[in-house]
């Protein structure tokens, strides 16, 4: 464990939070994408199925409970709890042209061909993407409300400090896992561009980030 | 081939 890979795992558990308790005090889930929270369900289901076959530390055991915990607390209130402020209509991206790609590339780049090593690789792949339909849906609004975009920013920082992790790793024990770094860059990519309104336009303080 | 390694990570 390095200080990068643990204030990723804590940025990453403060986006997963901030986006929870948003949902639940506002009691709404206007402006959030279900359909990502779905995806993001999905990718710790099918990365963390060794949670009862391996132990590792009680840190790695702890953390995918939590969440697990938490990811299926979020759909279960946008999807049931407060399904009447889900806005569908917004949320449309066609997650279909996300998944088969990321299925299909799975079966063909993989460590192994087992059944625990295809789904590791498909939740890596998939976690890259995962974020789509939520980043659309804030195109298609044309806004987000200041708390989702911190919630943004904090899930983008989660990735970019993986990488450092990762480099980190490389230096100091050899370590170099090419599925999850490139998976990771192209995930972190992704939130490039939403970094740079995040950081010219909510920090200015502005209720809420429109783009142009 | 890329060897699988233990995943640490989560």
């Amino acid at each position: 464990m390095n200080v990068f890979r643990l204030a990723g795992d804590v940025s990453h558990l403060v986006a997963i939070i901030i986006l929870l308790l948003k949902i639940w005090r506002s009691r709404s889930c206007a402006g959030i994408s279900g359909k990502s929270q779905l995806l993001f369900a999905l990718v710790f289901t099918t990365r963390y199925l060794d949670l009862f076959t391996v132990y590792i530390s009680a840190y790695n055991t702890i953390m995918k409970v939590v969440f697990l915990a938490l990811s299926y607390a979020t759909v279960y209130l946008i999807y049931m709890r407060f399904r009447n402020t889900y806005d569908s209509e917004n949320d449309s991206f066609r997650v279909e042209f996300l998944l088969v790609p990321v299925i299909g590339l799975s079966f063909l780049e993989h460590y192994a061909f087992t059944p625990m090593e295809v789904l590791w690789t498909f939740s890596i792949f998939l976690e890259a993407v995962a974020i789509m339909p939520q980043l659309f849906m804030i195109t298609k609004t044309g806004e987000a409300e200041s708390i989702t975009t911190h919630y943004l920013f904090f899930l983008g920082l989660y990735r970019a400090l993986y990488i450092a992790n990762w480099v980190w790793r490389y230096h100091t024990e050899g370590f170099f896992d090419q599925i999850a770094v490139v998976s990771g860059v192209v995930q972190t990519i992704f939130y490039c561009d939403f970094f740079y309104l995040y950081v010219t336009k909510v920090v200015q303080g502005r209720s809420k980030m429109s783009l142009p | 081939r890329l060897h699988s390694k233990p995943k640490d990570e989560l």
